[in-house]
């Protein structure tokens, strides 16, 4: 039996909001510690990982480890049906074809519930080797997206270059070309809003605008957001989901022809 | 410059 429940359905809401771009079909891997996701984007440049921890649920269960193929597109409309101050309980049996999302009113009043088909994903699973970054950047979440939408209009590629001066994210195409440079908060009075640079060796990287603008749909799970870099490996964009767990994505870094 | 693909980076588990 796998039951897991909690008390605000939006962070579930939030969390498909931050995947759906990206993935069709998901696994989600449910034993003792909580619930993990992670899978590729269709053309293998992205890659996703969830963590939503067992203590960040209201309520937890999972007797046996439980894997649950999800169409997103699917789980997207159930969740739709919920309201935001509403909780929600998932719930599945073990080996089970169906999940069961229930949700209930804050008083009460109105409970529903919804059973979904699961699907058999046979998707591989990749693992994520243990790596020392050279820069982190941690700034707030709502200045990345802004960052990522803005450079959009310029250009394809947005170039993130991170020296002991501070980082700077530059694009350019037809129209011309933008640069944004951020520099280290001097005095951190608030910590969500401060834009935090360690760097042990200057790296400079350059990624397609579409998938960091894909990973922007996660800014309302966290108001900071950090981003991992070390020369010709991924770039790490995680986003700390209050309490619970983590959304982090993998972007492969564009190279020389 | 070309896409590179992400899945040469991870190890198959």
């Amino acid at each position: 039996m796998f039951e897991a429940r909690l008390l605000k359905s939006s962070i579930l809401k939030k969390v498909l909001e931050a995947i759906k771009d990206l993935l069709t079909q998901a696994t989600f891997d449910c034993d003792d510690n909580g619930i993990q996701l992670q899978a590729m984007d269709n053309s293998h440049v992205a890659l996703v990982s969830l963590l939503l921890r067992a203590d960040g649920f209201d309520k937890y269960r999972c007797d046996r480890n439980v894997t649950m193929g999800m169409n997103l597109g699917s789980m997207t409309k159930i969740l739709k049906c919920a309201g935001d101050k509403d909780t929600v309980t998932m719930k599945a049996q073990d080996n089970a074809d169906t999940v069961t999302f229930v949700f209930e009113s804050p008083n009460q009043e109105k409970v529903s519930d919804y059973e979904m088909k699961l699907m058999n994903l046979d998707l591989e699973h990749l693992g994520i080797p243990e790596t020392e970054y050279s820069c982190t950047i941690r700034m707030p979440s709502a200045e990345f997206a802004r960052m990522c939408r803005d450079l959009s209009q310029f250009g394809e590629s947005i170039v993130i270059s991170c020296t002991k001066e501070g980082v700077k994210f530059s694009t350019s195409g037809d129209i011309g070309s933008a640069n944004i440079k951020l520099a280290q908060t001097a005095s951190i009075d608030k910590e969500d809003e401060a834009v935090i640079i360690e760097m042990d060796e200057p790296v400079t990287l350059t990624f397609a605008c579409q998938y960091l603008n894909y990973f922007t749909k996660a800014t309302s799970l966290s108001p900071q957001v950090q981003l991992s870099m070390s020369a010709d490996v991924p770039l790490v964009v995680e986003y700390r989901i209050p309490d619970i767990g983590h959304i982090r994505y993998y972007l492969a870094p564009k190279i020389e022809e | 410059m070309s896409q590179s693909s992400i899945r040469s980076f991870f190890t198959v588990t």
